[in-house]
């Protein structure tokens, strides 16, 4: 959803 | 993908081969704080509890499972390995675990971007990642002698952290809706921690010296 935020980084 | 977080994830892998190696040859954890490698073991696991659920890249979910796996691997050499556990100082490393996990879980509990399980661990993971490297700051402090692999080791460890800072530099520039507060907070506050060390070592190193933190 837009709530989360993107965890794209170790 | 930036360069300086590719920069950063390559020198965070570094420091962790940089310590594996040291301890697989020379069957040596002398200096190693294993407080630390424990407090590692859990940002992990608590970090990349979406590992199975959330694909974002091959990369990704590569280098997720070389930082759980090593981070494991070395707690297991410092207890269980015949050789490598006698030379594990414990009457130095005396930093007790749980000043630094429950103040991290209270603050994720009370401090995060969704009051959702996955979402609390994630935030408690970065809070405890800014201050597992105390009890290995700690120990080298009462180590007289630091050898240059874990000097190494804490010195890639301390330019991961400063190189993910230039790398929200750089997609706050880039990407207008990267908007990341708890993790800059807490990234800064851990790389702040380094500095003492950072001061030290380039000291040692201008001056073509054995590195020695003052007690």
């Amino acid at each position: 959803s837009n709530d989360d935020i993107e965890k794209d980084e170790l | 993908m930036n360069i300086f977080r590719l920069a950063g994830d390559m020198t965070h892998l570094f420091s962790v081969l940089v310590l594996l190696l040291k301890i697989h040859t020379i069957k040596s954890c002398a200096g190693i704080s294993l407080k630390t490698q424990e407090l590692y073991a859990l940002v992990f696991t608590t970090r990349y509890l979406d590992i199975f659920t959330d694909f974002i890249s091959l990369y990704n979910t590569v280098m997720k499972l070389i930082f759980l796996g090593s981070s494991f691997s070395i707690v297991w050499y410092i207890r269980r390995h015949k050789i490598v556990r006698r030379s594990y100082d414990k009457d130095q490393d005396t930093f007790r675990h749980y000043f630094l996990v429950i103040p991290c879980l209270v603050l994720a509990v009370f401090i995060n971007h969704k009051f959702t399980f996955k979402e609390v661990m994630w935030t408690f993971s970065l809070y405890l990642e800014a201050v597992a490297i105390l009890p290995q700051l700690v120990l080298l402090q009462r180590t007289r002698n630091i050898d240059n692999l874990t000097g190494q080791y804490v010195f890639l460890l301390g330019a991961y952290r400063a190189l993910y800072i230039l790398n929200w530099i750089y997609r706050h520039f880039t990407e207008p809706h990267y908007v990341h507060w708890i993790t800059w907070i807490a990234g800064v506050v851990q790389t702040l921690l380094y500095a003492d060390f950072f001061y030290y070592y380039f000291q040692s190193w201008k001056n073509n010296e054995k590195l020695q933190l003052p007690a």
